[in-house]
């Protein structure tokens, strides 16, 4: 129903802004609705200012610029309709050691209610995981699992 | 509702029967290129019916199936289970099959043949009664979960009409 | 001949006059998202005439052109340059025109009004021009010598006659 | 002229299993002609088989193998006509650890005959630079390039 559309999109809206401004340390970002007239139907535009530039079309973005803005808009989802689980593969890949580390916190904070599935070849993301599973193709094509690390175990033997 | 475990039996490079439990909290996922991580995830966006041959990177519904090594033949079959363990026991009812107990199983079989199947604990069903099976018992789980890799940017790039699926989906 | 420096005034976030110097080997470009690394590259695509407005990563032309920050106001035209030296001096004779000595300097400039102006060493050509003497230069250059971000997997996916163009350029 | 069409597809199909080999420590990859009869207008088909694996469609290739694949292309074209520049912007971001060696390795021994200009967050591939330029904003949304290290010169101050 439309009333419900309109109230997921504005609370979701407003975390998206909220989490935005957390990770990049300010600025402004939203989603608008290209005809406010009809709630059924009307496509969504997005926008998002990085501190201290201009607003520009979302296309001109840099790569980490655009995945910390779409994460951000993943977990402004999140906080309006919790998930079990999460599927992120290698999203880190385009983060500076910077954002790696905003990245991090941010779903160790959401792994309250979510539980994170993080593909990745990043040292620092691996270090913030819980579990650690490693996959090998100790023969070549077939895929394996070993699991490295458990909660609560330090970084003994299991790493 | 929580996430348990994934067991997948020859899905792509995944030849052997493989389990790997799901703790509380973030499970990392880690190897060399190539190494299978990917299929992995793609393993859970089949079983949960959100993949399609496109989106898991093959070309027609068989390229999930095990396709054979240089010493290995390719499989006939593959089939791929999610286990959640349930934290309130109300029983789901769908369409008069009573589903109890502690643990809500989703399965996934395909035949070299076409056939798929899907069972609840079990039992054959149909993909759309997983999907109201899991919101009944409260998984409430969305395809924008999944982040397949390099496709992070995909709602900044996706046209206006298809941005507000997902609000749809979250609504 | 060997590249030696680019140039550039007003493009994209390079709001005030910027010059690189390009050594032999490896250069390495670094610094945080959204700093402005692939927008130097994007100014080298641009200068060379292989960027369109959508693989510059804008919707028009004028996009390249720096737009302004809460403390500065936008530039109303912006210039880049590629510098190359020249090993061997062999005078290249185009159109009439000889352009010898040490230092080739291909130059572009973009007017808020749209006009848009390529230079050879300070005189004005067109760019089927400019690809003429780099030719002439020994240059070789071709457009799949530059990997934008994101894009390194363009030949996988592309069709196979698009796949075509990049022989024909290299025969 | 088709003769030259044909004559570098070939050459540069050599080299690109050449390069692949090395890189894989392996396997087998190529290009096909989709048209043998028609030189000046047939499209060309893409194959890549990592080492102990089948050949299979190139798009069920993971991230990192993609990567390596188009690169090894590349660089059997420069094999076959050298390009005086190359600009390569986070190339490395899908490789892992080992895989980033082998490319810094190959960019190295191209280095003779191109001149590289390599955007990365990759402190391994940093290190293999041999000039280094940091880009800052200091100046919110407006860019500043400043050089960080020549060459000889050790990591000094200068990293
Ligand atoms: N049906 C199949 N049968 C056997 N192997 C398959 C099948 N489908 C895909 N593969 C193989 O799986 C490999 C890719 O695995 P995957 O994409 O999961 O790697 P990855 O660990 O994610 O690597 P990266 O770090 O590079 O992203 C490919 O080499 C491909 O040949
Ligand atoms: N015409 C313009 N005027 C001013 N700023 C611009 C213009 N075009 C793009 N930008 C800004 O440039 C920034 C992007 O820079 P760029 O893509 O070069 O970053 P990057 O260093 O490559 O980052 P990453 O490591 O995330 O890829 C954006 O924040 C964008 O707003
Ligand atoms: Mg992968
Ligand atoms: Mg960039």
């Amino acid at each position: 129903s439309s009333e419900k559309f309109r109230e997921a999109f504005e609370a979701i809206n407003l975390h998206f802004n909220e989490i935005f401004q957390k990770l990049f340390g300010g600025g402004e970002c939203g989603m608008r609705l290209l005809d406010e007239e009809d709630l059924l139907e009307s496509g969504v535009d997005i926008y998002a200012q990085p501190p201290g530039k201009k607003l520009q079309n979302v296309r001109l973005l840099s790569g980490g610029e655009e995945a910390l803005t779409v994460f951000a808009l993943l977990m402004g989802i999140f906080t309006y309709r919790p998930s079990r689980f999460c599927v992120l593969d290698e999203v880190d890949a385009p983060l500076d050691d910077a954002n790696v580390t905003r990245f991090t916190n941010l779903i160790q904070q959401m792994s309250e209610q979510t539980q994170f599935i993080v593909i990745t070849h990043n040292k620092h993301t691996m270090k913030t995981a819980n579990t650690l599973y490693g996959i090998t193709m100790e023969e070549a094509g077939v895929s394996q699992v070993v699991s490295v690390k458990f909660p609560g175990q330090e970084n003994g033997d299991g790493s | 509702l929580r996430l348990d475990r994934l067991e997948m039996t020859g899905f792509k490079s995944f030849a052997d029967k493989t389990s790997v439990r799901f703790e509380e909290g973030i499970s990392g996922i880690v190897g060399p290129n190539g190494c299978g991580k990917s299929n992995l995830a793609d393993a859970i966006a089949w079983v949960l019916g959100s993949g399609t041959a496109l989106s898991l990177r093959g070309e027609k519904m068989d390229d999930v199936i095990f396709s054979g090594t240089r010493t290995r033949r390719p499989s006939g079959v593959v089939e791929a289970t999610l286990a959640f363990s349930r934290t309130d026991n109300e029983p789901i009812v769908l369409k008069e099959t009573e589903f109890s107990g502690e643990v809500l199983e989703i399965s996934r079989k395909l035949y070299r043949s076409g056939e798929s199947v899907y069972t609840v604990n079990q039992r054959r069903c149909r993909l759309k009664d997983i999907h109201s099976v899991l919101e009944e018992a409260g998984l409430g789980f969305a395809s924008y979960a999944l982040i397949a890799q390099g496709k992070i940017g995909w709602f900044l790039r996706a046209k206006p009409v298809e941005r507000r699926s997902v609000i749809e989906e979250a609504a």
